[in-house]
């Protein structure tokens, strides 16, 4: 299964994850 | 010879009706055969081993095994050894007692205990455990390329430029090539999709599944509220007839739209934004629940009706930049299952039945869950729905 994420957002959001990492619910994703 | 021509009495019988109209029954089929042949498989050898596999019957029988009952005495022992083999922490699992779970499809999907995901402050959190397979920002019509699959979002604005020529890359070609039209979409899943149709023109009868409609493509999407996240399970090619795949695009906005510039390409994106996107992929082994990635209002839905397939990472990496092999067969496929969202009853995923025409979609508008915020309010990491095998 897999989900994608698109979406609009302030061009200084910059994401704080790295390609093929492990990722939980509710993890940091990014932020502006 | 010339005395056989000559002599030879010439006969007249009349021809049964019945061969006449056999004759273009057959004709009909073939024609329609031909206007619905499925694709050709094109590519590198691992695609035509890939593709020869009956991937999706295996898949139904899967799926199918996933529901059966399993009796009591084996679920300990048996979920035990599926956490082994899939990396299951089975300490976080908020029913402990592995007999409550009826059947793999069950303990697939199993709730987590209270805290056991903490929820970070950022503006943008997961919606499910997994892997990260790719992210970037839309540069123009495509997706910025990471870790060698790129995409084109350019349908995602819903707006087809004057003159912009139609793909020039046959359906057979893509699975060895890099997107290159403009109309196409994220590849998500290996799948193919515009992402046009997702969240484009398509109209729908407020707070009521519609029947399936199709999308104009030429109409312009205006992002008649800020869409702020949009959440798509898998995805089907909608030029082309590929391999199925269900796709739920939830659509949400939070605020009214402001004066908006257009870039280039005729996307309505607000002054100092852009695009962004991320693809998530949930492993057998991982929690299959998703949940809300950011304060958000869901004002709409539309499903895109299919079956499920699973892309593996591992697959992926192998067949790097081949877009649309995804698209045209179900790579890596193992199970068959549903998408559930909490707060839509009405909606049917996997159903078995004569599918809806391609290219279109039912769509469902949650405006009586909050008139005040037209849609579903939804906090971060609040439990949406998550994916059932089965």
């Amino acid at each position: 299964s897999t989900i994608v994420l698109v979406f609009e957002a302030p061009r200084e959001f910059e994401f704080s994850i790295k390609a093929n990492e492990k990722v939980k619910v509710g993890q940091r994703l990014g932020d502006v | 010879v010339i005395n056989a021509w000559t002599q030879t009495p010439t006969k007249w019988y009349p021809i049964p009706i019945a061969v006449g109209a056999i004759l273009l029954v057959v004709i009909q089929y073939r024609r329609t055969r031909r206007a619905y042949s499925s694709p050709q498989v094109d590519g590198p050898w691992q695609v035509h081993v890939l593709g020869a596999l009956p991937l999706r019957n295996m898949s139904r029988v899967w799926g199918y095994l996933n529901s059966l009952e399993l009796p009591p005495w084996f679920r300990p022992f048996g979920f035990r050894v599926y956490a082994f083999a899939f990396g299951c922490n089975l300490d976080e699992i908020d029913e402990e007692d592995l007999k409550t779970y009826k059947s793999l499809g069950e303990f697939f999907y199993r709730k987590l205990k209270e805290g056991a995901r903490p929820v970070d402050n950022a503006v943008l959190v997961s919606p499910a455990d997994g892997r990260i397979l790719h992210f970037g920002t839309v540069q123009g019509s495509r997706v910025e390329q990471v870790k060698g699959i790129t995409y084109s979002l350019d349908a995602l604005l819903g707006v087809e430029r004057p003159g912009t020529p139609p793909a020039s890359i046959a359906p057979s070609q893509r699975d060895a090539m890099p997107v290159v039209d403009d109309q196409e979409f994220a590849n998500v899943n290996g799948i193919e999709y515009t992402l046009d149709q997702l969240l484009g023109s398509g109209t729908s009868t407020p707070s009521s599944p519609t029947t399936p409609t199709t999308p104009s493509p030429n109409h312009p999407h205006k992002f008649g509220s800020q869409v702020d996240a949009s959440v798509v399970e898998s995805s089907r090619d909608l030029q082309e007839t590929l391999a199925h795949d269900t796709s739920v695009a939830l659509e949400i906005g939070m605020k009214p739209s402001l004066e908006r510039s257009k870039s280039i390409y005729g996307a309505s994106v607000k002054t100092g934004n852009a695009l962004f996107f991320t693809v998530i992929y949930l492993a057998p082994g991982d929690y299959h629940r998703f949940h809300s990635p950011t304060a958000w209002v869901v004002q709409k839905r539309r499903h895109f009706v299919g079956e499920l397939f699973s892309v593996s990472p591992y697959i992926a990496k192998r067949l790097e930049n081949l877009y649309g092999f995804f698209g045209m067969v179900p790579v890596g496929a193992t199970n068959v299952g549903s998408i559930k969202i909490n707060f839509d009853q009405a909606l049917r995923t996997n159903e078995r039945g004569r599918p809806p025409p391609p290219g279109t979609y039912s769509e469902a508008v949650y405006s009586a869950a909050s008139p005040i915020l037209n849609g579903q309010p939804l906090l971060p990491a609040q439990e949406m729905g998550g994916f059932c095998l089965g």
